[in-house]
């Protein structure tokens, strides 16, 4: 099973 | 005062059409730089950044830096006005809240003026660090398109593997299951054609195939992909537009549980 990772996860909003 | 005239107009067509399934709303950031956007989708899963460099218009004046909020479904209906060979401007004054676009015919013999509305949009800006990709692939750009149209009849979505031996574009659904491999091929005469594979180490990364199909509605802007790879990071899927800049996408992998 695998599941959708979101952006935020992966890069900081500035 | 922010103005900028297009010769190829059909080029401003095409990037909106290759945004506009992905965005909704998006704020134009307009500096001396050039013109670019960076917009998520609505479930922040993808992401695109667009860059047009100043240089790669024909005359570009852009007194202070400002940000244009603009519908690009909206956008996209008004360039719907422009033929593939109209020369482009677009033009907005400070504090105004709408932005025009004209359109000429290179016999000078039509002109259309537009004028569109413009948004207030909240968007949240994400900083994409420089990194180094473990794996990077450049292909043709409409082999790639193919690959994904191809496999999205089977599922739902695709396991994007380099290994010394190629890239394997794999995707399992309830009537099958599909791989497709590409080798690395530089001897071609037309580096268009090439695939080039540059890897440090092999990587293996799944993603929802809805957003990489749509990515692939910019193939008409460049002849060869760029698809930039890390294990556990989001994939870059770039095309590079000539002489101005490039519209890059970022996709969330599927995680595994």
């Amino acid at each position: 099973k695998s599941s959708q990772g979101r952006l935020e996860a992966f890069f900081k909003p500035t | 005062m922010f103005e900028l005239r297009l010769v190829q107009g059909s080029l401003l067509k095409r990037v909106i059409d290759a945004i506009k399934d992905l965005v909704n709303d998006a704020n134009f950031d307009c500096s001396s730089t050039g013109f670019s956007l960076q917009a998520m989708d609505s479930s922040h899963v993808a992401l695109v950044a667009l860059l047009l460099r100043s240089e790669g218009f024909e005359h570009f004046r852009c007194d202070r830096t400002f940000s244009m909020g603009m519908s690009i479904a909206n956008m996209a209906k008004m360039l719907k006005c422009a033929s593939n060979d109209d020369i482009i401007t677009i033009k907005a004054d400070d504090g105004t809240d709408t932005v025009t676009f004209m359109f000429e015919s290179p016999s000078q013999d039509k002109i259309s003026d537009i004028e569109m509305k413009l948004m207030d949009i909240d968007s949240d800006h994400l900083g994409i660090p420089d990194a180094e990709y473990e794996a990077i692939v450049r292909m043709p750009s409409t082999e790639f398109g193919s690959i994904c149209t191809s496999l999205s009849t089977i599922g739902d979505t695709v396991t994007i593997a380099v290994s010394k031996q190629g890239v394997t574009f794999s995707t399992k659904g309830d009537i099958g299951s599909g791989n497709i491999t590409c080798r690395q091929n530089s001897s071609t005469e037309k580096p268009e054609e090439a695939t080039i594979i540059e890897m440090k180490e092999p990587v293996v990364l799944t993603f929802a195939l809805k957003y990489i199909t749509t990515f692939t509605k910019a193939t008409s802007l460049s002849s060869q992909v760029t698809i930039s790879l890390s294990s556990d990071m989001p994939v870059v899927v770039e095309y590079k537009i000539a002489e101005m800049g490039h519209i890059r996408y970022y996709l969330a992998p599927k995680i595994e549980e």
